[in-house]
C-alpha cells in the first residue's frame, strides 16, 4: 500500500466474526501530512467494517482536534487502505463454500 | 497510564496511548 506516513493497525486479534474491530492509528512521518501535526500519540478506535465508512472516521478525527482538515484525506486513506486489507483476509479465510 | 479519553459529539471514543515501538523507523 502507498505510504501515507500514517498508520493503522490492528489493536486486537481479529477472529473475522465481529463487524466492529479495534483499531490504532499513529504518524510514522509527520513529513506526509499537509498540516502542521501535535504529537498526541496513537488514537485506538472502534471500526464497523459493515457499516463505517473511513472518511467519515477520518473527519471525526479531525473534528476532535488530533489532525487539521487539510489532512483528512490522508487520514482517510491509511484508514480506508487498513480495512481493505481487513476485509481482504477475512475473503481468503472464508471457505469458498460447496 | 498515559492514556486519555476524546469522545467525539457523534459519540464514537477515540483513546490516545503511546506509540508503539515500530514506529521507530529510518528516516
Amino acid at each position: 500500500a502507498e505510504d501515507t506516513g500514517v498508520r493503522v493497525e490492528l489493536n486486537e486479534e481479529d477472529d473475522g466474526k465481529k463487524a466492529s474491530i479495534a483499531l490504532k492509528l499513529w504518524v510514522e512521518d509527520a513529513k506526509k501530512l499537509k498540516g502542521k501535526y501535535k504529537d498526541t500519540g496513537a488514537i485506538e478506535f472502534t471500526f464497523d467494517l459493515l457499516n463505517e465508512v473511513a472518511e467519515v472516521v477520518a473527519q471525526e478525527m479531525v473534528d476532535s482536534g488530533f489532525f487539521l482538515e487539510c489532512d483528512v484525506k490522508i487520514v482517510g486513506k491509511s484508514i480506508r487502505d487498513r480495512v481493505a486489507l481487513i476485509k481482504w483476509r477475512r475473503e481468503r479465510t472464508v471457505s469458498p463454500g460447496n | 497510564s498515559a492514556t486519555a479519553q476524546v469522545v467525539h459529539s457523534a459519540g464514537r471514543r477515540f483513546i490516545v496511548s503511546p506509540v508503539p515501538e515500530s514506529r521507530l523507523k529510518d528516516y
